[in-house]
């Protein structure tokens, strides 16, 4: 019997994050290659949605942030879609 | 409170709406009724009307569906997005989708409250954004509310009336209850309901809501009592931790509740009478755990009762005047605890700092010391 390999959790984290970003903070989708650019995007949307939940807005994806995209929510953006 | 930017409202204030097909986990006649009441909610501040029909293309088309749904916003399995809605605009505009991988409920605080979803997603067919308000229905989470006793909140009411105006015929014989307003814990006249520490932390209880603040860390979150304990009430009497116990009991009237941690402790509400206060207390303003004598310290109107929790009574010679425990503490105390060898007797928009051992009154604080701006 062999289970599939789970995700490293950074990993994981990170899918959720760029997920709810994506779909609740126009982060755009990736294209190309330069990760600083791309991360400077996610943390530029991460600080949106801590401003947004009165969160400490660090751009970083700590764990209260993280607690809080796991909330079962509307499906419908936070910022002007 | 938000609203789309653009020109998106509705030009009419007769609407109808269209339930297309049903979720398995009501009956046919709950999600009728909670679709009902959730767009009455609406209508009860504003001028719109909403009218069923049951063929056809109505302006709200709500149907329940899971996964790819063909709106180029696929739903996602259990949990995560709930629903979604499109604002007013034509086709899709207006529409109310729900994802049938959750469980909703009709009453019950378990799983997800149809009413309070549906609620919600219709602020968004009427034009309303998400609001960063955490007491507002148009806040993104969920939070589990009584449907039963649930009166929209001022923020949406100014949000909806800001598209649509107040509702203008409305019965003056038939008040409305008034719109719960999110406490503020900048506002220099809050008075809160009750005080206490949970294992660390400090809780800050008002209306609805609560603030928890970790002392060594700069920022307070507040959320609405029910998203963490469904069954405790909202302005609550008073509220103590027992390290004896390892719990916080909360009171409101002649009830008490208890957590262990952030659990709802089993067997709970019991009675008052379980601190064996005389039977003509049927509500506390405030309670402090004294851990320099380990009593329970009631404060009922201008008079302090001290419960000895070892021997399960409260000890001879009280109650005494609270002036008298504590020299100085003039007015009525309306929450109350002890920190890092100080208490804090808060009355009014006003704290008083007494050193717990002399019970000396050492400074007059305002009432956000604890609650930073």
């Amino acid at each position: 019997y062999t289970s599939p390999i789970a995700p490293p959790a950074d990993k994981d984290t990170e899918s959720i994050a760029v997920n709810y970003l994506t779909q609740l903070y126009g982060l755009p989708k990736q294209t190309g290659s330069n990760a600083e650019k791309r991360s400077s995007a996610v943390s530029l949307r991460l600080k949106e949605m801590q401003q947004f939940f009165g969160l400490a807005i660090t751009g970083k994806l700590d764990e209260e942030t993280l607690n809080v995209m796991k909330k079962p929510r509307c499906g419908v953006p936070d910022v002007a879609a | 409170y938000s609203t789309f930017q653009g020109d998106y409202k509705w030009k009419k204030h007769d609407l109808t709406y269209r339930i297309e097909n049903y979720t398995p986990d009501m009956s046919v006649a709950e999600v009728d009724d909670s679709i009902k009441r959730a767009l009455q909610l609406w209508a009860d501040v504003t001028p719109l009307r909403f009218t069923r029909i049951y063929s056809g293309t109505a302006d709200i088309m709500i149907s329940f569906s899971v996964g790819d749904h063909r709106d180029g916003y696929p739903f996602d399995g259990p949990n995560g997005f709930l629903a979604h809605a499109f604002p007013p605009f034509e086709g899709l505009g207006g529409d109310a989708h729900f994802d049938d991988d959750e469980t909703f409920f009709y009453r019950s605080p378990q799983g997800y409250n149809l009413f309070l979803v549906a609620a919600h997603e219709f602020g968004h067919s009427l034009g309303l954004e998400h609001s960063q308000d955490p007491g507002a229905l148009m806040y993104p989470t969920y939070v589990y509310r009584n449907s039963d006793t649930f009166v929209l909140p001022k923020d949406d009411v100014d949000g909806i009336q800001s598209l649509y105006g107040p509702n203008t015929d409305f019965d003056p014989n038939d008040p409305k209850p008034t719109p719960p307003v999110t406490p503020n814990k900048c506002d220099s006249k809050l008075v809160l309901d009750a005080v206490t520490m949970l294992r660390g932390e400090i809780m800050f209880f008002k209306g609805g809501f609560f603030w928890r603040s970790y002392p060594l860390s700069a920022t307070v979150e507040q959320h609405l009592i029910t998203s963490f304990w469904p069954e405790i009430p909202e302005h609550i009497d008073a509220a103590f931790e027992s390290p004896l116990e390892d719990k916080v009991f909360i009171i409101k009237g002649e009830k008490v509740w208890a957590l262990y941690g952030y659990e709802m402790a089993q067997g709970y509400p019991k009675s008052l009478s379980m601190f064996r206060l005389p039977k003509k207390v049927q509500k506390v303003d405030a309670v402090l755990y004294d851990e320099t004598s380990y009593k329970v310290l009631f404060f009922v109107d201008n008079q302090i009762y001290s419960y000895n929790e070892e021997k399960r009574r409260v000890e001879k010679g009280y109650p005494k005047p609270v002036e008298e425990v504590f020299p100085g503490m003039t007015g009525k105390v309306t929450a109350a605890f002890q920190y890092k060898g100080f208490n804090y007797l808060f009355s009014g928009s006003k704290m008083f700092e007494f050193g717990a051992h002399n019970k000396n009154l050492l400074r007059v604080l305002n009432n956000n010391y604890f609650l930073p701006c």
